[in-house]
């Protein structure tokens, strides 16, 4: 089953 | 000082409509460009980005930049005061604690001031690099509401699979399966009514059913909807607000682990 990602895993904190 | 005016009230509202599931409170930066947001949900799952330029407004005055966190149920409590024709106009002093929205009615006999407290939000800014997408589908927005509703009854995660033949949305679970295919379309009369895919490579993502209909509560605010996806990066949910700016929505996909 596919896992949920956190979107901090593909954007950078500015 | 700040004060920004919209003659009408009903486009204010529909973004507050917009957000306001998705996030509690969000901090308005204003500038002589106009206003940004940019939030996550609680989950770090999803961003919304909010731009309106200055120059969408019916009056704009920014003399110096200006923070304001704002409880975002508040504020639509407060947005649900104003009729939709009523003229909103926010006003806040340069390192003020509150913030003030006056609702006009047309015929200028009523004239209503609702006074907010700010808050002290230090939250997380994410830096969103320019991308350029495998796949941008625009389509009408009402029909990817209604895809994200329909599907959401079989799962609780939709697959979006993107080519040049068209776009594909696939959920299954206990209830069955479903796919809904669109073709692209060549010959619409009405440009809203159309489905552009622009296709540089085929996509397959996997995304949670409750933030696209989290996201489609912005559907008001615009005919068009528009999906650009990559493989294994965030999809961008953009819906623009006519003359004024728009509304990204981003979403971090689900992937096999």
């Amino acid at each position: 089953t596919p896992v949920q990602n956190d979107l901090r895993e593909f954007y950078c904190l500015a | 000082m700040f004060e920004a005016r919209l003659n009408n009230a009903t486009t204010l509202k529909k973004i507050l409509d917009a957000i306001k599931d998705l996030l509690n409170e969000g901090t308005f930066d204003c500038s002589d460009s106009g206003i940004q947001l940019q939030a996550m949900d609680n989950s770090h799952v999803s961003l919304v980005s909010l731009t309106l330029r200055s120059d969408g407004f019916d009056k704009f005055r920014c003399d110096r930049n200006l923070s304001m966190g704002m409880n975002l149920g508040s504020m639509a409590k407060i947005l649900k005061c104003a009729n939709n024709d009523d003229t909103v106009t926010i006003k806040a002093q340069d390192n003020a604690d509150t913030v003030t929205f006056m609702f006009e009615s047309q015929n200028q006999e009523k004239v209503s001031d609702y006074e907010m407290k700010l808050m002290n939000l230090d939250q997380e800014h994410l830096g969103i690099p320019e991308t350029d997408y495998s796949c941008v589908v625009r389509m009408p927005a009402m029909e990817f509401a209604r895809i994200c509703r329909d599907l959401a009854q079989f799962s609780e995660s939709v697959v979006i699979c993107c080519t040049k033949e068209g776009v594909k949305f696939s959920a299954s679970g206990d209830v069955g399966s479903a796919n809904v295919k669109l073709a692209q379309t060549f010959n619409v009369d009405k440009e809203e009514e159309a489905i552009v895919i622009e296709m540089q490579e085929p996509v397959v993502l996997t995304f949670a059913c409750r933030y696209l209909n989290a996201f489609t509560k912005a559907t008001p605010l615009s005919n068009q909807v528009q999906l650009s996806m990559s493989a294994d990066v965030p999809l961008v949910v953009e819906y623009r607000i006519a003359e004024l700016g728009h509304i990204r929505y981003y979403l971090a996909p689900k992937i096999e682990d």
